[in-house]
């Protein structure tokens, strides 16, 4: 079967907003 | 020559926090130097986790999975089993970008087992959430019924309404 090109994926949009301010601090 | 390293850490982070992921990345490669030349391997775990973030901002997943790899590769030899199930959830995030699900589901479910020896009901919860949507992507509706069912029961006893 043939997969839609683009797919919004929830779970992965909320991991990358979490991402965005997560930094391994020294 | 240590102190540096750490300069680099932080102003690779704070590089990142303004969203000037080329400058991050060219400040994590420095700490990552660093951290290599006195086989700080905390340190290094630390770099190669920062610049596979930095990557996934610049678009650049398959970079990012490799950065988040070695990430994997020295939270195993660190015997950090939280760190490890961090890169595991980070790598089947990458994967699910870059379209390959059944490797996305592969670092999910190796995070899951690491979330429930651990007794972390929300990793577990992200774990479940995260498979329920790789196996839709794949057409596989029963083991996503079955990932969903167990993500709404763990959501249910964690209290997350959203």
């Amino acid at each position: 079967p043939q997969r839609k090109h683009v797919i919004q994926v929830d779970s992965v949009q909320r991991w990358m907003e979490d991402l965005r301010h997560m930094t391994e601090v020294e | 020559r240590a102190a540096q390293g750490r300069t680099y850490g932080n102003l690779g982070n704070t590089h990142y926090l303004l969203g000037n992921f080329r400058n991050a990345v060219v400040s994590h490669e420095q700490r990552l130097l660093i951290a290599k030349e006195f086989g700080d391997r905390s340190a290094e775990r630390r770099a190669y986790c920062n610049l596979g973030n930095a990557y996934i901002f610049l678009g650049e997943f398959e970079v990012a999975a490799e950065h988040y790899k070695r990430t994997l590769q020295l939270a195993r030899q660190l015997q950090d089993r939280a760190v490890e199930a961090q890169a595991c959830y980070s790598l089947g995030n990458t994967y699910t970008l870059l379209q390959d699900y059944e490797r996305a589901i592969d670092y999910h479910l190796k995070h899951l087992i690491i979330a429930q020896d651990l007794n972390d009901r929300i990793g577990e919860g992200r774990a479940c959430w995260s498979l329920g949507n790789a196996y839709t992507a794949l057409g596989n509706h029963d083991q996503a019924m079955h990932f969903a069912e167990k993500h709404l029961e763990i959501s249910r006893e964690t209290g997350d309404r959203s």
